[in-house]
């Protein structure tokens, strides 16, 4: 009676994470697992923004409903948690708006923090963190050392950084580059600081001797899985389905001084879109090249908003003022949707447009576009889209391979990775490669290359119901491209299993 | 930093570590529970 309801949106959110034991004795500390930032931080027990009362926490999660509005829309209001971090560039803008303010305080007890004074190992090396990400939380402090296992793997000698004051509930397990660390690119750096890498998680594995190639695998596994998993030193063939491809990170910044590449991005080709298994539904929405970000940090999707536009325009999806992403209907299980194709190089993934689907309970079935509009020339891509692909992250080579992540459990088939990926193919693109931001041309033709080769694209996605129980409702999507140039003809066909349970598929942040 | 990998991956020359996925609608109340939640609750 009073024209509005309270609507909790379905709980989608994801996010990686891992379980640290610092110190002696040791504390146990929860961290998110980051491709996007390289830094290992956690919370200090001193932190001021640590709530003291539960009752002090402001909990987002609640939307109200405006029931006067016949869309019934569901105004939510939550801010998408994005790690990747703030690169000290004037470019730099927030790519996420947030609607977190620092003033909230935070409920610290979920994640655990590090009390440096209850360790009688704790040796602080006495220099300065600080560090802030995308989405405008920050955390500082200092630099020190422990005794610190993850899982059980001991990985003591590892530097990190105690926050004594961040408004981030969770610190980060940042994996990324060397160039990422803060102590090189961060944005607090003074001028009088020298900026310097240190090793950070991927190095030490490699530097003592417990991996061979600074290297590791993300397997992100099913949507509603409860645990993905990474290969530090290795790929496991039986996590991906088709052909490994590999291509090379590229360097947005070098305009801005960074002679190497300091984040896993890398360039995608062109983007479209196919409805159901008709091969003459497939739609280029453009072919101009973008840098594209590959971030465990990040839950859902972000491209620029002229490239969104597109996509929504393809898909019937309109902007909501009153979310600030797009809406559309929610895609109904074995309904015959459509996928959304990314070219990286001649080589394609699709995923299900479900899989990109954030999921209201209003009763009007709307749901959110989980690949919201950024004012960065760049796409990241998140959660949404790592659940159904397998990502090799090579420091060493500087290249990334991918394939069609396989979340049916086929067994293990591990093969260390020793200076290269094992069976892991170079992409037929893999030289034509992003040198300079251009804008977002829409249309050409990503499913044929131009006169001078015959490669063509054909897709037959079957989307068929398994009706075995563990497999209940999944649909099958085989998606085969052929390529055939002057020089190499070569068969890619990548089967992808991906639930239509698209609810628990995609995620959003507080 | 001396690396005591595991006994389970000792010797194998890669690590396999495995994380949590958590779903929420905020890390606070985030949990590993991938059941839909929905609730409609009228203030």
């Amino acid at each position: 009676d009073n024209d509005y309801e309270l609507v909790e949106l379905t709980n989608q959110n994801s996010f990686y994470s891992v379980e640290l034991d610092i110190g002696t004795p040791p504390q146990k500390v929860t961290v998110l697992v980051d491709t996007g930032s390289s830094d290992l931080w956690v919370t200090g027990s001193n932190n001021p923004y640590c709530s003291t009362k539960k009752k002090d926490t402001i909990d987002s999660s609640f939307k109200q409903v405006n029931k006067d509005n016949s869309a019934s829309v569901v105004e939510s209001v939550f801010t998408e948690i994005s790690y990747d971090t703030t690169i000290v560039t004037s470019e730099a803008t927030a790519t996420l708006d947030s609607t977190a303010s620092t003033s909230q305080t935070i409920d610290c007890t979920a994640y655990g923090t590090f009390d440096t004074s209850k360790s009688s190992t704790f040796e602080s090396n006495k220099t300065e963190f600080s560090i802030t990400y995308g989405d405008s939380t920050f955390a500082s402090g200092t630099w020190g050392r422990d005794q610190l296992s993850l899982n059980d793997l001991n990985i003591t000698g590892l530097s990190f950084a105690v926050a004594n004051e961040t408004n981030s509930t969770v610190g980060v397990l940042g994996i990324g580059l060397p160039g990422l660390e803060s102590t090189y690119s961060g944005i607090s750096l003074s001028s009088a600081q020298k900026s310097y890498t240190y090793n950070n998680f991927p190095m030490v594995l490699k530097n003592s001797g417990a991996i061979k190639s600074t290297a590791y695998s993300l397997f992100a596994n099913s949507s509603d899985s409860k645990h993905g998993t990474i290969l530090f030193g290795a790929v496991d063939h039986g996590k991906y389905a088709g052909d490994l491809y590999t291509i090379p990170i590229i360097n947005t910044l070098e305009h801005r001084g960074y002679k190497d590449p300091i984040q896993f991005q890398v360039t995608l080709q062109g983007v479209g879109t196919s409805k159901g298994d008709k091969e003459e539904n497939l739609t280029t929405l453009t072919t101009t090249k973008i840098p594209v970000l590959l971030d465990s940090g990040t839950t859902i999707s972000y491209m620029p908003a002229e490239l969104v536009q597109m996509l929504a325009d393809q898909v019937g999806a309109t902007y909501s003022p009153v979310y600030g992403y797009y809406i559309m209907d929610c895609i109904q299980e074995m309904e015959q949707e459509s996928s959304v194709i990314f070219d990286f190089g001649g080589f394609y993934l699709s995923n299900w447009l479900s899989d990109f689907q954030l999921v209201t309970d209003s009763r009007s079935n709307i749901c959110i576009l989980g690949i919201a509009p950024q004012s960065d020339p760049t796409i990241i891509l998140g959660d949404n889209f790592l659940a159904n692909t397998y990502v090799v992250y090579d420091l060493d080579n500087m290249e990334i391979s991918m394939a069609h992540a396989n979340s049916s459990d086929d067994g293990e088939y591990v093969d260390i990775i020793d200076g290269s990926v094992p069976s892991a193919l170079k992409a037929p693109g893999y030289s034509s490669t992003w040198s300079t931001y251009e804008s977002i041309v829409s249309g050409g033709n990503m499913f044929s290359t131009a006169s001078n080769s015959s490669t063509s694209y054909s897709v037959s996605m079957s989307h068929s119901a398994t009706s075995s129980s563990s497999f209940k409702g999944q649909k099958i999507q085989t998606s085969t491209s052929t390529f055939s140039n002057s020089k190499s003809s070569s068969t890619i066909s990548s089967t992808r299993i991906s639930s239509p349970t698209s609810s628990s598929s995609t995620r959003k942040e507080n | 930093a001396s690396i005591a990998s595991p006994s389970s991956a000792t010797n194998k020359d890669y690590i396999k570590v495995n994380f949590q996925k958590k779903y929420g609608n905020s890390f606070e109340s985030a949990s590993n529970d991938t059941k839909d939640k929905t609730r409609l609750v009228a203030r």
